[in-house]
């Protein structure tokens, strides 16, 4: 149900257990501790063990708003198609290096897929921007995203995965955080599925003015430097493992609950047996 | 008092295809327990929801149990063992038979987050086994 334990996180959890939750668990279960119920006390035992890296919270309450629309969206019953996943995993740049000019950045990155595990398939994948602007400004530009997978110097010299898109980017005068997301699902389906534990990315965003007239005056030209914050890469996926909610389970699953014939025939044999005395007559 | 009832109380007709009874009894019922995941020690890992109802099952199976629970043929054999042959023998279980799953949210070891939704976290029905 929870993550797979790690090595360092299942040599965590044999330490000497001294929380209450597993003292209580592990008389019962001992060797035989399900997945779910190991993963459940290295949790509970593991809380002061390791540091726990902590995001951003506008990350949090990214994730937190798409939390409730996929409960909302979940308990629906004409859910639209788009609610196929059971997994969304928000995964932060790891090291960044940047260029950046007045009219385009050049960002190198890398995102640890550690925790992508691998009945997890992709369904869609994109990155994240987050822009914060003074409320006084607005803005509206047509960017281009190139990005590319930057391979290790030990494998090949240069890297075939390339990517482009375009997209527009607008603000109005009242927001002050803008987010902007960049499906990226064509490029990086490859790479997921090959199941890399760390992807190296290099992105080279450029806008140009949005060419509109609105009010009677050009709109700006979005600033770069609001691209600073690299973007985070946000995955929405769909696991396979038993532990997680399938919405079209296996008929292999729904086959179990039909009661069985030797059922009925048991029950009648006992409501006759039930009913009285045989009357004397002793059956062999 | 009434609080304590209605904590204590089971919930409205949790197994469909058993009649109400118009007084109570202690047979195997389905009853709430609200719990927060830092009485569990979970919240530094499930940021949301904060609290939720895993529902237990708790009470005596009595003897008609098949038309009411839907328990399999083992139990009724054990039922009878136990009332008429060996009562070191244990009378079947209340048990969740049905649950519904409930989606987290959750911060991973490495500082990422992530949506999950888990199966079998909430039960909405019992059994005797």
């Amino acid at each position: 149900l929870f993550p797979h334990a790690s090595p360092a996180e299942a040599a965590a959890a044999t330490a000497v257990p001294d929380e209450p939750l597993v003292d209580s668990v592990m008389p019962y279960y001992g060797s035989r501790l399900s997945l779910k119920l190991k993963a459940l006390s290295e949790q509970s035992v593991g809380r002061e063990a390791r540091p726990r890296l902590r995001p951003e919270s506008r990350y949090v309450r990214y994730m937190k708003r798409l939390y409730k629309i996929s409960l909302k969206q979940g308990r629906r019953p004409d859910r639209s198609a788009s609610h196929v996943y059971n997994t969304v995993r928000l995964i932060a740049p790891r090291d960044e290096c940047l260029e950046r000019s007045e009219e385009s950045s050049m960002q190198d990155l890398s995102y640890s897929l550690d925790r992508v595990r691998a009945q997890e398939q992709l369904l869609k994948s994109i990155l994240l921007y987050s822009l914060d602007k003074d409320q006084a400004t607005s803005f509206a530009s047509l960017c281009n995203l190139d990005v590319k997978e930057q391979e290790h110097a030990g494998q090949k010299l240069c890297s075939t995965m390339h990517h482009s898109v375009s997209f527009r980017v607008r603000s109005e005068k009242r927001s002050r955080r803008i987010w902007v997301e960049i499906d990226v699902t064509t490029f990086l389906h490859p790479i997921i599925r090959s199941q890399k534990k760390e992807i190296h990315l290099l992105i080279n965003l450029t806008c140009a003015e949005n060419g509109e007239e609105v009010g009677g005056s050009q709109e700006r030209r979005v600033p770069m430097e609001l691209f600073l914050r690299s973007p985070s890469l946000l995955l929405y996926l769909n696991d396979t493992s038993e532990v997680a909610y399938q919405r079209w389970p296996s008929s292999a699953r729904s086959e179990s609950l039909r009661p069985s014939l030797v059922m009925n025939n048991f029950l009648s044999l006992l409501k006759s047996k039930q009913k009285g005395p045989m009357h004397g007559r002793r059956r062999p | 008092s009434k609080r304590d009832a209605a904590v204590t109380s089971p919930v409205a007709n949790p197994t469909a295809h058993s009649p109400r009874y118009d007084f109570p009894t202690d047979d195997c019922e389905l009853y709430d327990f609200r719990v927060s995941f830092s009485q569990l020690k979970l919240d530094h890992w499930i940021i949301a929801p904060q609290k939720y109802n895993p529902r237990y099952c708790k009470g005596i199976c009595p003897r008609a149990m098949q038309s009411i629970y839907g328990s399999p043929v083992h139990t009724i054999v054990q039922n009878i063992i136990y009332e008429q042959l060996d009562s070191s023998v244990p009378r079947p279980s209340c048990v969740p038979s049905e649950y519904k799953p409930l989606s987290v949210l959750i911060i991973e070891s490495d500082g990422s987050i992530a949506y999950k939704e888990y199966e079998e976290m909430i039960a909405t029905k019992c059994t005797c086994r």
